[in-house]
């Protein structure tokens, strides 16, 4: 464990709260994909599998915990709960484009051929284009809410910080993965044109609008 | 230490 990683884990996790906070206070998922919010639920689920198999930490097994537990109640809240504020006409993008070919690949390119590495290698593709929903729903009504904004900013942060982690990891520990690091780096870059109107934008006190 | 081997990130 290094600096990078648990600033990542937290920043990960100040994501998932902020947009739980979110709907929750504001009683709306008005703005929020709920195609992406299945497909991080859908992630959690195949890669932390092996909370079932195996004990690495007691870090490990409550972050996970905590995680998958959050992803289901995000999902719950917009799909239920709060249904009636689901902006559904917004969230138009075809998960199915992502999911049919990131799951080829991770029948292809993998460490092991087993079932549960199979199902890691997928959550590890997965969530490198999990968010491309929420971007495109942004993209289509050319606004997010400020606090929307916040949530993004930190999961974006999280897997560029995770790209420290495995530089630091490479030197010191000689450890190196190679699908999470491409996958990673596909993940950070989908953020990057984000990352750029959060800066010029949102901390300078503007709403986050995109051009007509 | 072996590609991917123990999976102890998040």
């Amino acid at each position: 464990m290094n600096v990078f990683r648990l600033t990542g884990d937290l920043s990960h996790l100040a994501a998932i709260i902020i947009l739980l906070l979110k709907i929750w206070k504001s009683r709306s998922c008005a703005g929020i994909s709920g195609k992406s919010q299945i497909l991080f639920a859908l992630v959690f689920t195949t890669r932390y599998l092996d909370l079932l198999t195996s004990f690495i930490s007691l870090y490990n097994t409550s972050m996970k915990i905590i995680y998958v537990g959050c992803a289901y109640a995000t999902v719950y809240l917009i799909y239920a709960k709060f249904r009636a504020t689901y902006d559904g006409n917004h969230d138009t993008f075809r998960v199915e484009f992502l999911v049919v070919p990131v799951g080829g690949l991770a029948f292809l390119v993998n460490h092991d051929f087993s079932p549960l590495e199979i199902l890691w290698t997928f959550s590890i593709y997965l969530e490198s284009v999990a968010i491309l929903p929420q971007l495109f729903m942004i993209s289509k009504t050319g606004e997010a809410e400020t606090i929307t904004t916040h949530y993004l900013f930190c999961l974006g942060v999280y897997r560029a910080l995770y790209l420290f982690n495995w530089i630091w990891r490479f030197y010191f520990e000689g450890f190196f993965d190679m699908i999470a690091i491409v996958a990673g780096v596909v993940q950070t870059i989908l953020y990057c044109d984000f990352f750029y109107l959060y800066i010029t934008k949102v901390l300078k006190g503007k709403k986050l609008s995109l051009p007509a | 230490p072996e590609e991917g081997d123990e999976k102890d990130e998040l």
